[in-house]
């Protein structure tokens, strides 16, 4: 096959201000997407290289780390205004593969995998020996923890009455004894007060919250401290497909609702969309 | 005619590498 001039592979450095913006609208891509977890922001730009696309158009074929906010993926803060997680709450790194693509000066992604780990142990207790290290989800005072601070928060609140979506994240406390969750819920139709009517199993509305939460032993008993914040109802729209997705490799459900319960283990989570190839 | 061999231009400010790039908040 004769070599056709200017179709060859760019390597732009990380840095570069293009390489930048393909990467950020990347992480726009990834934070628009999931929902459970949390947001992430960039971190590093590992690798990049870009390929020339027909007819038009560039492919940026992107590597690059992000790090765990505090903002919950269904929270509508902007992403600016997310505080990153430190080392000392226990950080989480998420690890990207995503192409996008450049045309018309416009980026969309055409593929997108991620998976996120939590640091290691050994690099949380070097910062901090005293710091409580995250816990699985599944563990039973973790579920118990946010089950009783979820009843806590429906018998003090008047207004609709909140299912538990996922536990996002969770910390075994030594020193007092307690348990720290982080946890989504999401509202149903049925008031407070009627939490206990079986008319409540009906579909939820589209209305999110996140909550944080310490249950802390006490000598015959617990003490629950629980604060929500429910987010604005938000018009629950079909996610937008990637340029070449086949229904062979159909995205994650769009409903916050269908999509998969929690974790069973510490929040390692991944996410795949689109094809594989461009 | 003598004349001196080039000198190279010195040290000056070294680019860098191409990647990975700039950490922004802390590595893990």
């Amino acid at each position: 096959t004769p070599v056709v001039l200017g179709l060859e592979e760019r390597n732009p450095a990380c840095d570069d201000p293009e390489t930048e913006a393909a990467a950020l609208a990347g992480v726009d891509y990834l934070n628009q997407h999931v929902r459970w977890g949390y947001k992430h922001v960039l971190n590093q730009i590992d690798k990049v290289r870009v390929w020339p696309r027909r007819p038009s158009g560039e492919v940026y074929e992107l590597e690059f780390d992000t790090l765990e906010t505090t903002c919950h993926a269904l929270d509508i803060t902007p992403l600016a205004n997310c505080s990153v997680r430190t080392v000392t709450q226990h950080a989480v790194e998420g690890d990207c593969d995503m192409h996008v693509l450049k045309q018309d000066g416009q980026f969309s992604v055409v593929f997108a995998k991620c998976e996120s780990t939590p640091d290691s142990r050994e690099d949380v207790r070097k910062v901090c020996p005293q710091c409580p290290l995250l816990t699985p989800v599944n563990n039973t005072k973790v579920v118990h923890a946010a089950n009783a601070a979820l009843a806590a928060f429906n018998a003090q609140n008047n207004g609709s009455h909140f299912e538990l979506l996922e536990i996002s994240r969770a910390q075994l406390v030594p020193l007092p004894v307690s348990t720290y969750v982080e946890f989504a819920v999401v509202a149903t139709d049925c008031a407070a007060a009627d939490g206990t009517d079986p008319a409540c199993s009906g579909p939820p509305k589209k209305q999110y919250g996140f909550c944080k939460a310490t249950v802390a032993e006490k000598l015959g008993g617990e003490e629950v401290s629980v604060t929500c914040t429910v987010f604005p109802t938000q018009p629950v729209a079909p996610l937008p497909q990637p340029d070449a997705a086949s229904s062979a490799n159909p995205p994650p459900a769009a409903d916050p609702a269908v999509s998969p319960p929690s974790s069973p283990s510490v929040p390692v989570d991944s996410v795949a969309l689109g094809p594989k190839r461009v | 005619k003598v004349t001196h061999p080039g000198v190279a231009s010195g040290v000056g400010p070294v680019p860098p590498p191409p990647c990975p790039g700039r950490i922004r908040h802390f590595k893990i």
